[in-house]
């Protein structure tokens, strides 16, 4: 069973997760915005900057992260922004909620530029999200999972990170054992995704370095955080 | 060397 103290962990997760959502102004914008490549382009960076934004948010809420040694706490949010926010756009595109424009979404990210090689392989990863009919504590203990991946670059103390992803995998380990007594792998699956991640990661390099080439910018937030020049 | 934006926004206090 999920000890009370997991019960608490699981609330302040769900509810850092709940309260940072993209604004509701920039989610709409998809709708307004005429749909050229450059537009389409400027309206993705711009919500990728949001998302980095609600993304430190809700990092700063994970209990514990906030005491990791400060070089520590950037290149974890470096080394997970990525993966994190794929997996926030597949959780959202994948939910179909009205607010979220899903549709002009998808729309506007096949027609910004990105190169094909790209969007095949990360389509594909939103519609494998999208078949795991994910809970939203699943949603936010994996995604807090991502951020506390001990093993990213230039991370000192990783035995202190793993101290804290120990127990979000704990929980989230019970919480698919309760939520889901049919499926034994499910678990497995989600932690599956966490590789199909890495990989994903990959690409995005080489995407950013396809977009460099079109000479398109990034905001200063978005070099930043993915180390572009 | 450019401040850090993200670490501004770590040290921004939480839910600003």
């Amino acid at each position: 069973a999920i000890t009370k103290d997991q019960q608490v962990l699981m609330k302040v997760i769900v509810e850092a997760y709940n309260r940072h959502q993209i604004p509701q102004d920039m989610a709409k914008k998809l709708l307004q915005e005429q749909y050229s490549a450059e537009e389409n382009f400027l309206l993705l960076t711009e919500m990728a900057t949001s998302q980095v934004q609600v993304l430190v948010e809700f990092t700063k809420n994970i209990p514990g992260f906030l005491s990791l040694d400060h070089e520590d706490q950037i290149a974890l949010l470096k080394g997970s922004a990525v993966e994190a926010m794929f997996l926030r756009s597949a959780q959202v595109l994948s939910s179909k909620k009205p607010n979220c424009h899903t549709d002009a979404l998808e729309e506007r990210i096949r027609k910004s530029g990105m190169s094909e090689e790209f969007m095949t392989p990360m389509f594909n990863f939103y519609k494998s999200i999208g078949k795991l009919h994910m809970m939203q504590e699943e949603q936010a203990l994996l995604t807090a999972i991502t951020i506390l991946t001990p093993d990213r670059p230039y991370v000192k103390d990783q035995q202190a990170v793993e101290r804290l992803q120990e127990p979000m995998l704990d929980v989230l380990r019970k919480l698919c054992a309760l939520q889901h007594p049919q499926e034994p792998q499910y678990f497995a699956h989600l932690l599956g995704r966490l590789t199909e991640l890495r990989t994903l990661n990959h690409y995005h390099a080489e995407m950013l370095t396809s977009w460099r080439v079109n000479d398109h910018k990034f905001t200063p937030l978005l070099c930043e955080i993915w180390d572009v020049q | 060397e450019e401040p850090s934006l993200l670490k501004k926004l770590l040290l921004a206090p939480a839910n600003s």
